[in-house]
């Protein structure tokens, strides 16, 4: 094996220095990869504290950013969301590339004060996004 | 579309985007061109008054609430919830939505002194017309707040309930057609709130939609010192303003939070992400990608 080695290394021709940083540049995640981003409101700053007695502050948070085109393993995503991004890449660029969107959320309870006068405390589902996934 | 939209959108989700119905919606929640405005933050904005095209801080003239009342609910929601306002998973906490109603008119009748105690009774109408189909009573109270500040011997109360149908032809204070008793002890002295259950009364008319709630309560506070004198009468009087009402509900709609459900979803979908190779792979290289990856790690 030995001789066999030295043989192909004689005949292969001397391949130019491959630019290691190219190599690992299709490893890298793109810059702004989807993932989740805080944002933070008051509801004084929507005018609403007169209604909303609490929270005070509330976290809606939000997704945003590309969806990698490998997306299988990192975002749960279900297979559909490959084959659409091989539809925009190959078949169709009108068919739009998958977004990155909130794939889990949890719930907020407010206290509010209601037209009649009334109090209400009541708990809301799906208003924090917790998690994203391209789709 | 709007129309297309409708016709993608899930029923579960059609719901929360339905507009209501009389308001004119400002334009921020109804941009130009859309033929229904969308409630943005469905179950939010559904309690928000009806506006004009003016700017949200015009509101609707609100009914400000009891200033004691609005006490209590803040402390419920500290108890309720985190600071961000996550709700605590407490076991024992099976409501999602709790309501309190101050009452709406009352009728002080001020009987004679019966007995050692002072008599104290009024009837109360509550107005549960914000209470929706959706929302199923769990447990109801009477929450009395007692004024503490005032110096006062020990003293127990027993309280009388009567529930009362409300007919036609009666005034606001309607005659008692049917009424309940029951008496129920506790010491005034070391309270702020005392909690009066009459989950009992009120589960057949909730359960029927009534609206109005007559209600004649009369508390017989036997003072420690038998003798009524003029000082401890004035402290039950001041002590027993009228009660508010406080439901716990179980909202079964779609925006509502559920516990269960939220542990049932769990279960479905067990660790997400989830490892799998896709039948892709060799199209988009990910086999051989993420194989790299892997002797890389």
């Amino acid at each position: 094996s030995r001789r066999r080695r030295d043989g192909n290394l004689k005949e292969a021709p001397a391949t130019p220095p491959y630019n290691l940083s190219e190599y690992f540049k299709q490893f890298l995640f793109p810059q702004n990869e989807c993932e989740l981003h805080s944002f933070r409101l008051s509801f004084s700053q929507l005018k609403w504290d007169r209604w909303i007695i609490a929270p005070h502050r509330y976290s809606p948070q939000y997704c945003k950013g590309d969806c990698p085109r490998v997306v299988g393993h990192r975002y749960g995503s279900p297979v559909h969301t490959m084959v659409q991004n091989l539809i925009y890449e190959k078949l169709d660029p009108s068919v739009p590339k998958p977004s990155c969107v909130p794939a889990e959320y949890s719930p907020l309870s407010v206290l509010t004060i209601e037209p009649d006068g009334s109090i209400v405390y009541k708990e809301y589902e799906d208003m924090i996004a917790t998690k994203c996934t391209c789709r | 579309s709007p129309h297309s939209r409708d016709s993608a959108v899930p029923d579960r989700i059609s719901g929360l985007l339905a507009a209501p119905e009389d308001s004119e919606l400002t334009p921020l929640l109804r941009p130009k061109g859309v033929r229904r405005g969308y409630a943005l933050l469905p179950p939010l904005l559904k309690v928000l008054p009806h506006q004009g095209q003016q700017n949200w801080d015009s509101e609707a003239p609100r009914l400000q609430p009891d200033s004691r009342a609005l006490r209590y609910m803040k402390r419920l929601y500290k108890m309720s919830a985190t600071k961000e306002g996550i709700p605590k998973a407490n076991k024992s906490h099976l409501y999602n939505t709790v309501r309190l109603f101050t009452p709406c008119s009352e009728c002080k009748h001020s009987h004679s002194d019966l007995m050692k105690g002072d008599l104290h009774s009024v009837d109360l109408l509550f107005n549960l017309d914000r209470v929706t189909a959706l929302e199923h009573l769990l447990k109801s109270v009477l929450l009395y707040s007692f004024d503490t500040s005032v110096p006062t011997s020990s003293s127990t109360c027993v309280c009388h309930l009567s529930v009362k149908e409300h007919d036609s032809s009666s005034q606001v204070c309607p005659s008692v057609s049917h009424s309940v008793a029951f008496s129920l002890h506790f010491e005034v002295r070391k309270r702020k709130w005392v909690e009066i259950d009459v989950t009992s009364f009120l589960q057949p008319l909730i359960a029927t939609n009534r609206r109005n709630i007559h209600m004649a309560v009369n508390f017989t506070c036997l003072m420690g010192d038998p003798r009524p004198n003029t000082k401890q009468n004035d402290f039950i009087n001041m002590a027993l303003v009228p009660p508010s009402l406080l439901l716990y509900l179980n909202d079964t709609s779609e925006q509502a939070y559920h516990r269960w459900n939220s542990l049932r979803h769990r279960r479905k979908n067990p660790a997400w992400p989830r490892q799998r190779s896709s039948p892709f792979a060799d199209v988009t290289g990910d086999e051989g990608r993420e194989n790299t990856q892997l002797k890389r790690a």
